[in-house]
């Protein structure tokens, strides 16, 4: 892996969005991925919808949660995603009212990534942001800085957020993921968080996972 | 040794005074606040003191309580036999009306009153990141550090709940809360403080560089913030089964 890498100054990062008072960043982790692999594979940057999968995908649960692993093939059966425009953020359940002649991007399949730290961010730096899954400790009070809360405090085995890796890097030697939340852009660094990187901080290599467009 | 009375207004651990059980009332109805029956706390024994100025009081306590076991994993993070906690409360009553300014509790580790000063994790906590804390005064903002410095003054001083109720109004107008009732934001204020006492524990216990403090979602108890923003189905249900992707070396 690069020593560095951040796909925000490479224009494969959408605006910071904001889930309100849902449950739902699983669907804003699934969708952060796919903006960012058809950014590179298709090469233009859109801003997909997080509320078609919250009306649409029945595996999952709207603002009571649900698993990207799952979103990805909501959205392969479903025949793609539409856009943030198209098909707007409500914040709450409706009935689906997905388009297939709308949607605007698809996926071919999704994969789930190595817990391997320096593979991840290898990974990261070739093929693009990727969802992953935390323990958000902490994140109820986080302002800025990196991160790295006592593990016993910040179990692996207890995720509860999805996010979205978007970079790596060091700050005064400190080793960090660039994390895309989806609670706006007045909380953290203008909308990001920032984990400790190489100690499986809060279980951020535990549920790695992409979608892979073709 | 022994508790002993400090001043005239202190009572040693016991059930509470007619002077302490209103607001001991009070503090343990705000730690059952949002608790399942079956999964609220009981009062075992009290002590504190009061200090009146003007038209209010601060009380200071401390109280054992009781938890029932919880199984259900819905309630708690982990199953947990029941167990015995020491809190410390300071509840101000001005005009007759209770806000509680400083909720924190922890296990009892050793079976308490009677048997000397209790000892548990709150306590020794406490004394863990009020050194901490000393040891990085400059890495947090201006908000922050006022907090702190407040939640490390004297737990008597008449001023703290005036600059807490400021730092929350200034919350307040930045996050641009309304509450329904004069007793909404009572309460909030409440948890506000709570808050900014566990902000300061997680502050304490990060080996980052990370900085805690007030944000949008301060006035939230931790229960309220999992429930509306967290996403525990991550981890109770597998999910659909993904292909393992090749690493970047094998592409």
């Amino acid at each position: 892996a690069p020593p560095e890498w951040d796909w925000r100054s490479k224009g494969a990062v959408t605006k910071v969005k904001d889930q309100g008072m849902c449950g739902s960043c699983w669907a804003f982790s699934v969708t952060g991925n796919v903006e960012g692999q058809w950014f590179l594979n298709q090469g233009t940057l859109l801003s997909l919808s997080e509320q078609e999968l919250l009306d649409c995908d029945k595996m999952d649960k709207a603002c009571m949660g649900g698993l990207p692993s799952n979103a990805y093939s909501a959205i392969k059966n479903l025949g793609g995603l539409e856009t943030e425009d198209d098909y707007s953020y409500q914040g709450h359940m409706q009935s689906c009212n997905f388009s297939a002649e709308k949607a605007k991007v698809y996926i071919n399949d999704s994969v789930e990534l190595s817990q391997n730290e320096q593979k991840l961010a290898a990974w990261l730096a070739k093929r693009g942001p990727i969802s992953v899954a935390i323990n958000a400790f902490g994140m109820q009070f986080y302002r800025h800085g990196i991160s790295r809360p006592l593990r016993p405090l910040c179990s692996p085995w207890l995720i509860d957020h999805a996010v979205l890796l978007v970079g790596y890097g060091n700050r005064s030697d400190v080793p960090f993921w660039a994390i895309k939340n989806s609670w706006g852009t007045d909380w953290g660094e203008k909308g990001y968080y920032y984990l400790h990187r190489g100690s499986g901080a809060c279980g951020v290599n535990t549920m790695a996972s992409s979608a892979v467009v073709d | 040794a022994p508790a002993q009375p400090r001043a005239a207004s202190f009572q040693a651990w016991g059930p509470p005074s007619p002077e302490l059980l209103a607001p001991t009332r009070f503090a343990l109805e705000m730690f059952n606040r949002g608790r399942a029956a079956g999964t609220r706390a009981v009062l075992g024994l009290v002590r504190g003191r009061v200090r009146r100025a003007g038209q209010g009081s601060l009380y200071s306590l401390e109280a054992t309580l009781e938890e029932p076991p919880c199984n259900d994993p819905m309630v708690c993070r982990l199953p947990v036999s029941k167990k015995t906690l020491l809190c410390s409360f300071q509840v101000l009553d001005e005009l007759g009306r209770h806000v509680l300014l400083r909720k924190d509790c922890g296990p009892v580790d050793t079976k308490v009153p009677g048997a000397g000063e209790p000892k548990s994790a709150f306590t020794q906590g406490s004394a863990m990141i009020s050194s901490l804390s000393q040891n990085h005064p400059d890495n947090r903002n201006e908000t922050f550090s006022s907090v702190i410095s407040l939640l490390n003054e004297d737990p008597l001083s008449q001023d703290l709940p005036v600059k807490m109720a400021s730092i929350f109004k200034n919350f307040v107008i930045t996050y641009n809360r309304t509450y329904e009732s004069k007793e909404e934001a009572r309460w909030r204020l409440s948890v506000f403080v709570n808050n900014m006492v566990r902000a300061q524990k997680i502050q304490a216990l990060d080996r980052g560089t990370a900085q805690y403090g007030v944000t949008k979602f301060s006035d939230l108890t931790e229960e309220e913030f999992r429930t509306i923003y967290l996403n525990t189905l991550l981890r109770k249900e597998p999910g659909n089964k993904m292909k393992q992707a090749k690493s970047v070396g094998d592409l």
